[in-house]
């Protein structure tokens, strides 16, 4: 059955695009089929895997509000086993379209059941083993949705100060849609970005993070990189752009340290 | 009277609190009496400035739901001349608790109306001549609230790929918010963040936002600077925490265009 991840820091610039993207290809590359969703109105998730704002017929707006099915709305990128479903600005209205409507928490589980369903009736093509909802940094409609759908968060956190005070704001967040919305929510894992080896400061933060989250932490940290910033703007992931940069290196071993995670399960 | 600044960008981690700490610092320091307001739910800006939890009996909470005046909430700083309304997570519910007010657009316009009006029955005490608002990276309420009640936004934008994209929506809700909340407002200037200067690529988006903002953006860059990232752990401005570093120098200088500009208008 299919996995679905939600990518979510409320914090922003944190590297929650730059890990649904090269984490996205680094499972694929490894034989997994995955699904990016891109819930954040500027589609920085579609451009950064080349899906150009023309290339967006259908969107997650379409899809959140049940006109289209994933599926139908989904586009094949350059990297084998990887499709996405882009986002546009459509999004930003998406709170004020849906209010009043009780059962706006639950349009992207019900969206990703109607996947799953698809895809037993499907004959052709294997079904998608890992679904990514790349999410914009809010607790707002989107965010909810997709903690609604996941079967688990994974929480990227920049190493640097500022990244170590939504820690609890995201835990409790997490607690309560458990509570309400999704019983079977959890962090699956933390994932320490933009690690500067250089300098004593991201250690300290490093030490901070694994302190609060103790073994969800994942032992691989992705290091600061500026081919990793560079590859967005050429439409590419980091494992297309530069192989092998340390940035790729990063993220096919956080690939693999996840599928071994999973087989935990 | 009091000039009001929103910075904001629905981009994350831009640079927006970093820029209302130290710019606002720079001001303060210049002779300016100034006001920050942490619309963040995530209280950065407040921490950046020593503030911690505990020291939060009021928030911009309070004075969004009319419960308290801005000069009753603020708190001085370390900094002379420089006061903040602090921010913690009763932000987060904002958005629901005044759902059907109508009003709920102008609730912080309102309540720097009212902070004209007592200044000018104050006898003790200069009144403030800049206005700070720390945006949190949505297009949400709080933002809505904090470019009701601007004369301008003043907008960070990094200097890497994915911040490019969010330019021409940022333009668009500011001409909406134009056309609808708020006639006189306008894009006071645009300053280029972490802008490393050792690489090309930072220069081509740099040459990119000039293209796009013309003579809006700032002839001032705020360079990729590590003390920058530092100062916050020890909630201290970078004009504190290290007088001499690139990164305050950046900011004074910001202070010092920003100041021109104004005298300008
Ligand atoms: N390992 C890395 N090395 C260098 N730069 C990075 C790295 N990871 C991300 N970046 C850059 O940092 C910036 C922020 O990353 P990204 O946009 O992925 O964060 P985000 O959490 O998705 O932001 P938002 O909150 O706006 O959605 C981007 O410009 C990105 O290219
Ligand atoms: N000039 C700089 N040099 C180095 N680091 C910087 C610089 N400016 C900001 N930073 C760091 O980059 C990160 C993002 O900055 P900041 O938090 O101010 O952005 P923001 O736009 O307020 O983020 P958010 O969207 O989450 O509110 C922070 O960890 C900050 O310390
Ligand atoms: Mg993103
Ligand atoms: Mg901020």
């Amino acid at each position: 059955p299919v996995r679905v991840l939600a990518i979510s820091n409320q914090k922003g610039g944190v590297g929650k695009t730059t890990t649904a993207i090269n984490l996205g290809t680094a499972l694929a590359a490894a034989g997994e089929r995955v699904m990016i969703l891109d819930l954040d109105p500027q589609g920085n998730a579609s451009t950064g895997l080349g899906v150009g704002p023309e290339a967006r017929p259908l969107t997650m707006f379409d899809v959140l509000m049940r006109q289209s099915s994933v599926l139908q709305a989904a586009v094949q990128t350059n990297v084998p086993n990887l499709s996405i479903v882009p986002a546009n600005s459509d999004l930003v209205s998406l709170e004020s379209d849906l209010m009043g409507d009780a059962g706006r928490p639950y349009k992207l589980r019900d969206a990703l059941a109607e996947m799953a369903a698809d895809q037993s009736r499907l004959l052709d093509g294997r079904p998608f083993n890992y679904v990514l909802i790349d999410c914009p940094p809010s607790l707002s409609l989107l965010t909810l949705n997709a903690m609604t759908a996941a079967h688990a968060v994974l929480v990227p956190i920049q190493c640097e100060f500022f990244a170590l005070e939504g820690m609890s704001q995201l835990k409790e967040t997490v607690d309560q849609i458990k509570a309400t919305l999704n019983p079977k929510l959890e962090i699956q894992g933390v994932v320490l970005t933009m690690h500067d080896q250089r300098t004593a400061f991201s250690r300290e933060i490093a030490d901070s993070v694994r302190a609060y989250f103790g073994s969800k932490v994942y032992e691989t940290v992705i290091p600061r990189n500026i081919r990793v910033a560079e590859a967005p703007s050429h439409g590419q992931p980091i494992l297309i752009y530069d192989h092998a940069c340390i940035g790729s290196k990063a993220y096919i071993q956080l690939a693999s340290e996840l599928i071994a995670r999973e087989k935990q399960l």
